[in-house]
């Protein structure tokens, strides 16, 4: 028996729309401590981790460990068929091959439920590769506004990698002198660090924007960076990406 | 020449 009910099903959206585009099919796997997936891209230079805990959730029910394998395209476009401000419940049992949605709308919650829509989703097999991936220290950690590091992964690709149109540099400077702490670029350095990325990529991790007013990007030479996009009180959604380099 | 390592060269395969 698996019952999992999400207030804020934007959430679980939000989630979906950052990493579709990056993924095609992936297990979910549900545990009694919350909601895990890991996976990579076609081409295994970039991964994807979340983790919603299971005290986000308004009630929790994961009798035991479950792994369901979904078409992220699909499941998207069923919970596009959720209003923002929907409650989202998901439901599985272990002898069907189908998992369900349900939404429903909150808006005189006490009484009676305005509206009840439930969307039934077949699940798929899929041979998943887990990857372990060790706690690290790292050479640089930045953390800043989320948008600005969208708005800055945007242009650069725009200009494109070939050097045909021209070049560009862009400098971010620590900056804490900001009203609100979420608008503050805060760099940790222990050593300098100098990595190239594919921007392809990097934008599409920007697709998480919405689910985080900051994010927090690890670098060291050795390692793949990580973006990592926080979602308030419930976990995260983390980027990995390994770098580009000379031969 | 640019190359990219896939991820199982950093990350132990599990």
């Amino acid at each position: 028996m698996l019952e999992l009910r999400l207030v804020q099903g934007s959430i679980l959206k939000k989630v979906l729309e950052s990493i579709k585009d990056l993924v095609n099919d992936a297990n979910f796997d549900f545990s009694s401590s919350g909601l895990t997936l890991q996976s990579m891209d076609s081409s295994h230079i970039a991964l994807v981790a979340l983790l919603l805990k299971s005290e986000g959730f308004e009630h929790y029910r994961c009798d035991r460990n479950t792994s369901m394998g979904m078409n992220l395209g699909n499941m998207s476009k069923m919970l596009k068929c959720a209003g923002n401000d929907d409650i989202l419940t998901i439901k599985g049992d272990d002898v069907s091959d189908t998992v369900t949605f349900m939404f429903t709308s909150d808006l005189v919650r006490e009484i009676f439920f305005y509206k009840i829509a439930d969307f039934e989703m077949k699940l798929m097999d899929i041979d998943n590769e887990h990857l372990g991936i060790p706690e690290a220290e790292y050479h640089a950690i930045v953390k800043m506004p989320s948008a600005e590091f969208a708005r800055i992964c945007k242009v650069l690709a725009s200009i494109g990698d070939t050097g045909d149109i021209g070049t560009a540099n862009i400098v971010l400077r620590q900056n804490t002198t900001v009203d609100k702490p979420e608008d503050a670029t805060v760099i940790e350095m222990n050593e300098p660090v100098s990595m190239t990325f594919a921007l392809r990529y990097m934008n599409t991790f920007t697709k998480a924007t919405p689910l985080s007013n900051t994010v927090t990007i690890s670098l060291s030479p050795d390692l793949p960076v990580v973006v990592k996009y926080k979602i308030a009180e419930m976990g995260y959604v983390r980027f990995y990406l390994t770098p580009k380099m000379e031969e | 020449p640019i190359h990219q390592q896939v991820l199982y060269y950093y990350f132990l395969d599990l």
